[in-house]
């Protein structure tokens, strides 16, 4: 039996958001300690990885493992069904066919149901071990989200240099070319707005923008983006929850 | 020009 209750819905909701655009079927699987999700996007290039750690729900139990199956285009309808604020309730039993949403208000004592069918989905499930990374950066999740909104216009190739002092995103197109260039900076007012960078080799790297666009659909999650970056492993890009964290592993393109 | 790689291959099936 699942019974995995978040206080609020639209956290969920902004879960489901930040990756719904690069996957369609994705399998949660559902233990004791909180519920993970893994995907690949049809060409093969991103891989999502979602842990929602038993922290993050108000209450949660799941006695068995189980696995739900879902068409994140059909959950996202019914999660634009609930109220941001009413909690959200999951349901299933140990071998479900189906998965219920309860949503709730609890001041005004209104009660919504709703009831999803499950997929079988066939979807290996890769080990993501501890990659090395070349260059760790963190930013506010919203300044990088621009950066990549406003270079992606220009080029469907962005590139990332990083140096021992000097962030730089830079894109060439037909139309002409930007580029954006980032120092660490500390503000101790607000510390999510600070730029963090720790860099053991410099790093020059060329990413699809298209996959780019995807991954800052995570900004809502958190204020930070955490990126860490080898010329030998795929980026990667992490959200964090308050328990858990939504990952976005990206090939780079490389010279032909 | 560049090509775009795969996430295949960086990653075993578990």
């Amino acid at each position: 039996m699942l019974e995995a209750k978040f206080e609020e819905a639209s956290f969920f909701k902004r879960i489901i958001d930040g990756f719904k655009d690069c996957v369609q079927l994705v399998n949660f699987q559902c233990k004791d300690d909180g519920i993970i999700a893994q995907a690949v996007d049809d060409s093969r290039v991103l891989l999502v990885s979602l842990e929602i750690g038993s922290e993050s729900f108000q209450t949660y139990r799941c006695d068995h493992p189980i696995t739900l199956g879902i068409d994140l285009n059909s959950l996202s309808k019914i999660l634009r069904c609930g109220n941001n604020t009413d909690t959200l309730t999951l349901i299933a039993d140990d071998t479900p066919d189906s998965v219920l949403l309860l949503f709730e208000d609890t001041k005004r004592e209104r009660i919504a149901e709703y009831s999803l069918k499950l997929m079988d989905i066939d979807a290996d499930f890769l080990k993501i071990e501890e990659l090395a990374y070349e260059s760790t950066l963190m930013m506010p999740s919203a300044e990088f989200a621009k950066n990549v909104r406003d270079l992606s216009q220009l080029s469907d190739s962005l590139t990332f240099t990083i140096t021992k002092e000097t962030i730089k995103f830079q894109a060439d197109g037909d139309i002409g070319s930007g580029s954006v260039i980032l120092k660490p900076y500390v503000n101790m007012d607000d510390p999510d707005q600070s730029i963090k960078l720790e860099m053991e080799q410099p790093v020059d790297l060329t990413f699809g923008s298209k996959y780019l666009l995807d991954i800052v659909k995570g900004s809502a999650l958190s204020n930070k983006v955490g990126i860490r970056l080898s010329s030998e492993a795929p980026a990667l890009f992490q959200f964090d929850l308050s328990s858990g964290f939504l990952q976005f592993f990206l090939a780079p393109k490389f010279n032909d | 020009k560049k090509k775009q790689r795969s996430i295949e291959g960086f990653f075993k099936k578990s």
